[in-house]
């Protein structure tokens, strides 16, 4: 997947990070410090439909953009995450219990074009 | 609000100032993470466990044994948690000691308890083998009376932390509806208390649970 640059608008992955202090969740959440959430954003020109960043093949790009021109109807290709990870969480409940867990796919690891 | 509209998800994200942008996603991220916690809101912590106790349970409840394998098609969707729940102290009489351990409804009947031990300390004031009887209780839902679940015998020769496996007793708890687990302690009156009295609070009791969301009906083709 492609990280978003200043002058990058084809679909990249912006990072995002959520301090838990900053959101005053410091108290109940022990670790980790803060949550690496991360997005997907940018353009996905029809022809790129299907590519997970820049390491698609050439070929598929263009045998995409061909069939694009043959498309009576343009269907929409959005920039989404293709990669994910879980969200390891350390904290206190309700009733002051600690709880361990880790949640599947919270952290965006990469983006593409579906 | 942020995946409104026809276009892609991240379409009016993109659209929204920057300010605006930040605040829509840090509400997506504490919507997220509520949601995949069941919790309705933040929980207010009132009364955290000390830092020593904390410490001590943590590393009391990471060298126990490993949980056997899961088939892949499980793990790879099937959330985890690892409680540790630390005691309430009831009432007590020369020689018998109540313990409470709360669970939130949250982890209730949704989840499949792995396993869970009760964590004790022992600080013996003489030497010698001595005898703990060790009840798990549940209060009954309908009315002021207590079943007892189960009856164990724990031997102490030492001062020390001693475990004991009571899986089942939570795995039955959740089961029920129920969110507190009472333990009740009975020694030789003469010892006094060597499991609570005078302990300081990385000693406190505790309970570790291993626990993962129930397997969702699997369909099989034939």
């Amino acid at each position: 997947g492609i990280d978003c640059t200043g002058d990058s608008r084809m679909c990249c992955r912006k990072e995002f990070f959520v301090d838990f202090k900053e959101i005053g969740w410091e108290d109940w959440i022990i670790q980790p410090e803060g949550y690496h959430m991360n997005y997907c954003a940018g353009l996905c020109p029809l022809h790129m439909a299907g590519i997970p960043g820049l390491a698609a093949s050439f070929h598929t790009a263009v045998l995409n953009l061909i069939k694009a021109s043959n498309a009576d109807a343009a269907v929409d290709s959005c920039c989404v995450p293709t990669q994910r990870r879980p969200l390891s969480l350390l904290y206190y409940d309700r009733d002051s219990n600690i709880v361990k867990t880790d949640i599947p796919d919270m952290i965006v690891d990469a983006c593409g074009c579906t | 609000a942020v995946s409104g509209g026809t276009g892609c998800p991240a379409c009016s994200l993109a659209a929204l100032a920057p300010g605006a942008r930040r605040d829509a996603l840090l509400a997506l991220a504490k919507r997220n993470i509520l949601s995949e916690l069941r919790l309705q809101e933040r929980p207010s912590v009132s009364r955290p466990p000390s830092r020593g106790a904390l410490l001590a349970a943590l590393s009391r409840a990471s060298t126990r044994r490993p949980l056997p394998d899961t088939p892949p098609a499980l793990s790879s969707r099937t959330q985890r948690y690892q409680v540790l729940s630390f005691a309430e102290s009831g009432s007590s009489s020369p020689g018998r000691i109540r313990l409470h351990f709360r669970f939130t409804q949250e982890l209730g009947r949704s989840i499949e308890v792995l396993q869970a031990s009760l964590y004790l300390f022992w600080a013996s004031p003489s030497p010698g083998t001595h005898q703990v009887t060790v009840k798990v209780l549940q209060p009954d839902l309908s009315g002021p009376n207590i079943t007892m679940v189960s009856k164990t015998w724990l031997e102490m020769q030492r001062a020390g932390w001693a475990s004991l496996d009571v899986g089942e007793a939570v795995q039955s708890l959740f089961s029920n509806g129920r969110q507190r687990l009472t333990v009740e302690l009975e020694t030789a009156e003469d010892l006094g208390s060597p499991l609570l009295a005078g302990q300081s609070d990385s000693h406190w009791p505790f309970v570790a649970a291993q626990a993962r969301d129930r397997a969702p009906h699997r369909v099989q083709r034939r």
